[in-house]
């Protein structure tokens, strides 16, 4: 995270922290499920290695403590289907699902995340909150941290990247968040983590995204994926997997 | 004389009969007819020279030792002494006809012609029975003892109920080792009662009626049985048994009354000694439907379905419990309870209880606890509980704040709405209790 600041404990009860080709997060949603990014499973860059540990944490905002919870055993892992980890600028669905062995047990620092309803959570201007373990200016932090940033427009996203001279994909299943202005944005490491947005009505945050690229960190915008075009893909396989 | 055997029937005449028979003959018939039959003659035609006396001619007739008659003359005629009375029965299966003729056959120097004699003769059964005074029965010494059954050409005896009949098929001795009684009503009695009963006897009168029957014992008066002041039934005794076990041994002239067996299975036995002249006893058995104890409640929740006032054989009855209660027999749950009643007066299975239904402890909910609206701990028959989530973190699935369940009937924990399933906790989303927040603008 950069530009970020120090989570508390509670602040962020559904972050995970996943080890896997390297640092990523996650998000929970209800007691059994990791919400995460595809590429964090099958990343773009590496070449994929059979039987890669997957290990998951969840529970606090400091690495050591987290880890001292415990590993939480994974029974199965869902890739979204249509997520093409060979294509180098194309990061379309990448979004994943992580089954746990076993239920966790929620309190104050573990609880999940909902899943979005409505096209209300991506208006422009909407402040949504990014947490990771990731790196900050290239060095690593062992304490969450977190950030808030705006959703941006549309059309500002696909301009940015234009100017950037950007090959990457931008589909419908993406959006963008961050300001230029400020080098506030996700990084290396916080792939798979959620941008949380507060629904006020419901009195309730959402993860409306998950952090999926960017072009470097700090300089403009970070890319995610839309979560509430899987909602029905997640909550199939949720469904089927109870 | 020329015999004439064994012939049912026949007929018997003069010599040349119907011409007139010649002088100076005498022979003598023997009619024997099988034994036990008696011979019965009839003399259809008389016609023999009359005299005083019979002395010239004459038919004699003899049986069983004895001459039944001197017969001369014409039956329609007073002169001499025709066989008026035409027929003549022997008491034994033999009889002689002797006819005898003198010289001549003349009247006043005429010459007269007599046709002689047509007689019949034809077995007549003999009554034994009734002839058994006679002198010939008692002489033979073969007289029955104590029943006589005449028969067509001979006759048998029998004895008295408790008498067997001896090898010479005339005398009875006593005999009741073996007395079989199976109709469901009866009189058993000592020999000869009221009369004094035999001695040396060893009696064995048993009653066996169908299953299910109890049979009663009825002992009427007068009763007398050998006895003695001091020692207990030394001479003559009566002994009851039911089922091959003792109810009781008697004797004197206190009479046992009823006895009720509660069996279907009664040995009378008596033993008398060489002496005494008492006058017995004797018994009027009676037979009625076992019954069976009325059933009794082990406890207040217990239903008898249908009760009746008395149980007899074969009957049934049904058990059920108060709703909430189960049927428990020994530490066992049964669905239902029937019992029968038996041919020996018990029930084939003892009454069950009833125990108040058990649901046991509640089913632990995931995320959630329970709590006991009821006694803690109380998991019987209407105790209450109350499932909860483990709230913020956990809601249950139908958003309600918790949910009661009691203990059925049935044995199971049920909801309001009669589901057994408990309920589900499901996570709360998105409501961190410490969630981010920024102060400074």
């Amino acid at each position: 995270i950069i530009a970020g600041k120090n989570a508390r404990l509670g602040n962020f009860p559904w972050q995970a922290f996943t080890n896997i080709y390297g640092r990523g997060g996650g998000a929970l949603l209800g007691d059994r499920w990791i919400l995460t990014a595809a590429h964090t499973i099958y990343p773009k860059d590496t070449p994929s290695v059979q039987n890669t540990s997957i290990d998951v944490f969840l529970g606090h905002t400091n690495l050591e403590e987290i880890m001292k919870m415990g590993v939480l055993p994974i029974r199965s892992v869902f890739v979204h289907p249509d997520y093409d980890p060979n294509d180098l600028n194309n990061f379309d669905n990448d979004i994943a699902l992580l089954e746990l062995e076993n239920s966790v047990p929620l309190g104050l620092n573990l609880l999940p995340i909902c899943l979005p309803d409505s096209e209300t959570f991506y208006e422009k201007g909407l402040m949504g909150y990014v947490s990771g373990f990731g790196t900050e200016d290239q060095i690593i932090h062992d304490d969450l941290k977190f950030v808030s940033l705006p959703m941006v427009a549309r059309e500002n996203c696909r301009r940015w990247l234009s100017e950037k001279k950007s090959e990457q994909v931008f589909s419908d299943n993406m959006f963008c968040a961050g300001d230029k202005t400020t080098k506030k944005d996700a990084c290396q490491g916080d792939s798979g983590g959620v941008f949380a947005v507060k629904d006020e009505t419901g009195n309730r945050w959402v993860a409306a995204g998950i952090v999926s690229w960017g072009i470097g960190c700090g300089k403009g915008y970070g890319f995610y994926t839309k979560v509430l075009k899987y909602t029905d893909w997640i909550k199939g396989i949720i469904e089927k997997e109870s | 004389s020329i015999p004439i055997v064994h012939e049912l029937y026949g007929e018997v005449t003069s010599p040349m009969y119907p011409k007139p028979y010649p002088n100076n003959y005498d022979d003598t018939r023997e009619i024997v007819v099988p034994k036990g039959y008696s011979v019965k003659l009839i003399f259809w035609q008389f016609d023999l020279e009359p005299s005083e006396g019979c002395f010239y001619d004459y038919v004699k007739v003899s049986a069983d030792k004895k001459d039944l008659g001197r017969f001369c003359g014409q039956l329609e005629s007073k002169r001499g002494n025709p066989p008026v009375q035409k027929e003549f029965v022997s008491q034994g299966n033999q009889m002689w006809l002797t006819f005898h003729t003198d010289f001549s056959n003349e009247e006043n120097g005429t010459t007269i012609f007599y046709k002689g004699f047509l007689a019949y003769y034809q077995a007549v059964d003999m009554d034994e029975c009734s002839a058994q005074d006679s002198a010939i029965e008692e002489n033979s010494g073969l007289r029955c003892e104590h029943l006589c059954h005449n028969t067509l050409g001979s006759y048998f005896c029998s004895c008295r109920p408790g008498y067997e009949l001896q090898d010479d098929e005339h005398s009875c001795r006593a005999e009741c080792s073996s007395e079989l009684f199976t109709e469901a009503s009866g009189y058993i009695s000592s020999l000869e009662y009221p009369k004094a009963y035999p001695s040396d006897m060893r009696c064995n009168y048993s009653i066996r009626v169908d299953r299910g029957l109890t049979i009663n014992l009825e002992f009427l008066e007068p009763f007398e049985i050998d006895d003695h002041q001091q020692v207990h039934c030394p001479y003559d005794q009566l002994q009851v048994y039911t089922n091959g076990k003792p109810v009781g041994e008697y004797c004197g002239t206190r009479s046992p009354g009823i006895i009720n067996t509660s069996s279907n299975a009664v040995d009378v036995l008596f033993f008398t000694d060489e002496s005494g002249d008492s006058r017995g006893w004797k018994i009027h058995y009676t037979t009625e439907v076992m019954k069976c104890l009325q059933p009794k409640s082990l406890d207040e929740f217990t239903i008898i379905n249908n009760l009746q006032q008395q149980y007899q054989f074969r009957d049934y009855l049904i058990v059920s419990c108060k709703t909430g209660y189960e049927l428990t027999e020994g530490n066992q749950k049964l669905k239902s309870f029937t019992s029968v009643c038996q041919d020996d007066g018990t029930w084939h299975r003892p009454m069950p209880y009833c125990k108040i239904v058990n649901c046991g402890a509640p089913q632990r909910l995931p995320n959630g606890n329970f709590e006991y609206l009821t006694k803690e701990g109380k998991n019987t028959y209407q105790a209450e509980i109350l499932y909860t989530c483990q709230e913020p973190f956990y809601q249950m699935a139908n958003k309600e704040k918790n949910e009661t369940y009691t203990c059925s009937a049935q044995g199971t924990w049920k909801d309001k709405h009669g589901n057994k399933k408990i309920p589900h906790c499901l996570p709360v989303c998105g409501k961190p209790l410490n969630p981010v927040v920024e102060n400074q603008r």
